[in-house]
């Protein structure tokens, strides 16, 4: 399955407006100025794939993915939310649907809510759905920034265990 | 267990060497067991030849060729179990501009297998994708503009 | 102790504050102490203000963003006891043209008063400096050649 | 005091000969592709202002920064030399010469010779008269790579120290 679609909305920069990000299925690039918010894309992506941990999208805590407001209108939003529109043409995802979209909303609490085409489910769910086409906000396939090396940087029995991990 | 961890092994050699080559012109790169008796008594050594050079350890490579040996070992160890996407951000920052035209050349030729979201500060990168999102920044609040290549 | 430190600190701040400005055309930067009646029982916070952007705690910026910050903070530091010369290796590796623009024209600044070896794979950085060193590689061998600008 | 000259001498990648950068007390520019031998010149520096921890220096032991020869023609060398010249008309290094030239050799078996104006002497004279004039190879002036973002992700109290250190 491939990304046709992401949607942020209140997610950390993306703040007062829905974003569409359409893509295909090919070689997309995201380029921008330094602390325009492409990062915090890759951590959108992470976050409505599961994560469980915040850290790992540079948060201390999931409330605060809320966009914060910019000071100037109303106070800031109750609410974060992620689209992820997966093409499941090739049923990897063993969902009926040619189209599956996942999504998550984050609350001031810090509790999160998930639906899978439409209906509420639960984190536990989603994550063993796409596990079995293959997909974890922990594999090789997602590079955050500056982290590249690590693959080169660690110890040959850590690398031992990468290829085990494979089988 | 030993024959399983042996095939990938070597699936995923026959895979580092292919893909480094493309990432260098012509380097050659391998996994070397440090116990090929026992293999899960020891680790595994990775070793790298950038062309014109002598062979060396990959922990002893500069900086930029440590993200070369990665990106082709990333590439090597996916193809024993691909992945539908690939998110990359700013893996380039360390490469000069030959192995970032390299990169993004394997990055077209990979891209009709599976998709991939490459976040680049380096336009000769950005260039060659199918479609660029420019990410801009107005009054604390992140927006987008789009533009297809191809 | 306290009053030496509080001098200190008051002094970088500025530095600081003069730095990050000029980083970042406008920017703002300043360190605030936990505990402003007892320094030395809590730590120092930095908080910097983008131009155009809310104030955030350093650790919460973009990768661009805090390589900028290190680098005024350091200018900020070493104006408090100025090195007489300073050697930087890829500091440019995740700025965008802006910042890698800005950080060249501060660097030509500063070079009347301190000397700067400064490693980039950036041509914008190379061609703003007034001497230029290429290190190339020759059969396993490294070899250089200079050229001067100015 | 600047730096007039580095001249290496089978120092890591620049073997079979002598290399000499001289520098003028402005701004110089180090660029070249991968691999080419860049930061093997900050290697290079920090070895001559004496640097005691060989890992700083990418190599396991001090023996490892000797040229190991291109496999071509002869055997490895036996020693790498690296010559470091400073311009001291402010009189900052405690010593009666406009120039103050320092010069470290590392042997084969590990053991270094230091020499300041062709005068053999100590590691510990060289660090003594260095830190008087200010330089040493561990201080903030020297910027490794990928290192530059760790003066923003210390701690707040980690930062306290940077600056109690610094009086
Ligand atoms: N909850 C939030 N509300 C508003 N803005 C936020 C929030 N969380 C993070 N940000 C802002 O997002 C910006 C960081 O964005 P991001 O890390 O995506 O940048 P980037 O485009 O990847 O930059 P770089 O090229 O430097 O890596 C920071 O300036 C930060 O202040
Ligand atoms: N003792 C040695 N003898 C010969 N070559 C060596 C020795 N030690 C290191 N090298 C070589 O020096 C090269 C690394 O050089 P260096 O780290 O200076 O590259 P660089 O120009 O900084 O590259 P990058 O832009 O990727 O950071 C490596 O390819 C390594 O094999
Ligand atoms: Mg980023
Ligand atoms: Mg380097």
């Amino acid at each position: 399955p491939y990304i046709k679609k992401i949607e942020l909305r209140n997610f950390k920069s993306f703040g007062l407006k829905n974003t569409v990000i359409s893509l295909d299925r090919g070689f997309t690039a995201i380029t921008g100025p330094n602390g325009s918010g492409k990062t915090n894309i890759v951590d959108a992506v992470l976050f409505g794939l599961g994560e469980t941990s915040s850290r790992r999208l540079r948060a201390d805590s999931f409330s605060k993915l809320i966009f914060n407001g910019n000071g100037k209108s109303k106070s800031k939003p109750r609410s974060a939310r992620v689209v992820i529109q997966f093409d499941n043409s090739d049923g990897k995802i063993p969902i009926d649907t040619k189209t599956v979209t996942i999504s998550r909303i984050v609350y001031v609490n810090g509790q999160s809510e998930y639906r899978i085409n439409g209906r509420k489910t639960s984190r536990g769910r989603i994550l063993e759905l796409l596990s079995i086409a293959g997909i974890n906000p922990s594999g090789h396939n997602i590079v955050p920034q500056g982290t590249i090396t690590k693959l080169t940087d660690i110890s040959p029995v850590e690398r031992r265990k990468i290829i085990e991990d494979l089988i | 267990k030993k024959k399983a961890f042996m095939d990938a092994f070597n699936q995923i050699n026959e895979s580092l060497s292919y893909y480094f080559g493309k990432l260098t012109g012509g380097g050659k790169a391998y996994m070397k067991l440090e116990n090929p008796d026992d293999p899960f008594s020891g680790g595994v050594d990775m070793i790298v030849q950038f062309p014109n050079k002598p062979e060396i350890l990959v922990s002893g490579a500069s900086g930029g060729e440590r993200s070369v040996a990665s990106v082709a070992f990333l590439f090597a160890i996916q193809k024993l179990n691909p992945a539908s996407f690939y998110l990359l951000d700013e893996v380039d920052a360390h490469l000069d501009s030959f192995h970032v035209a390299k990169l993004s050349e394997l990055l077209v030729e990979e891209s009709s297998k599976s998709q991939f979201l490459v976040i680049t500060l380096k336009p000769e990168m950005a260039s060659r994708a199918q479609k660029i999102y420019g990410v801009y920044e107005r009054n604390g609040v992140s927006n987008i503009v789009s533009a297809t290549i191809k």
